[in-house]
């Protein structure tokens, strides 16, 4: 039974190998361990040892496996930290053009139209700070409000 | 990181392996 028991876990482990050495080690315990269970006493020294650095093998691939995990994890972790940034400033410079490019212009034009509705004849529109679009946009509808006052006038 | 938890548990089930091969050389 126990050699059964012992052959059951040489399969196991042989369909288990991820590391160098593994397989070859195996081979040797297949050998020696029948011996062992005999009572050779050099056959067992001989399992014992091969035993114990499978065990290392194993042992040390799992100790580089979890540095490997540590590294990836303070990656990780400064992956998210730039991100987080990046995606602050890209919000900050999006909302800057979405005001500049979009709200001061609409709030200027409503601002010129109500005013010339309400009275007021000279007030324009200006923003020497948006776009070239927006800047055509204002110059006409300054030249249509001169147009207006000068037909008034006249 | 899957990758290397499975590597672990790879590496981990083999020292199961090895301990339990202790054990039945023990009873002997």
């Amino acid at each position: 039974n126990t050699s059964n028991d012992f052959e059951k876990l040489l399969e196991m482990a042989s369909e288990n190998i991820t590391e160098e050495n593994e397989g070859e080690l195996i081979e040797q315990i297949r050998v020696y361990y029948k011996y062992a269970l005999n009572g050779d006493i050099e056959a067992l020294e001989k399992t014992v040892e091969k035993i114990s650095s499978l065990s290392e093998i194993n042992r040390k691939a799992i100790n580089t496996a979890d540095k490997v995990s540590k590294k990836f994890a303070v990656a990780g972790s400064w992956f998210v930290v730039f991100w987080a940034a990046g995606m602050f400033f890209l919000g900050m410079y999006y909302k800057r053009v979405f005001l500049k490019d979009i709200i001061y212009p609409y709030e200027e034009i409503n601002a010129v139209l109500n005013a010339n509705l309400t009275g007021d004849k000279f007030r324009r529109c200006s923003g020497h700070e948006a776009i070239d679009e927006i800047n055509g946009i204002y110059s006409k509808i300054n030249m249509i409000l001169d147009k207006k006052s000068a037909g008034l006038e006249s | 990181a899957p990758a290397v938890q499975n590597i672990i548990h790879k590496n981990d089930r083999s020292i199961g392996i090895c301990e339990k091969m202790f054990v039945l050389l023990i009873k002997v």
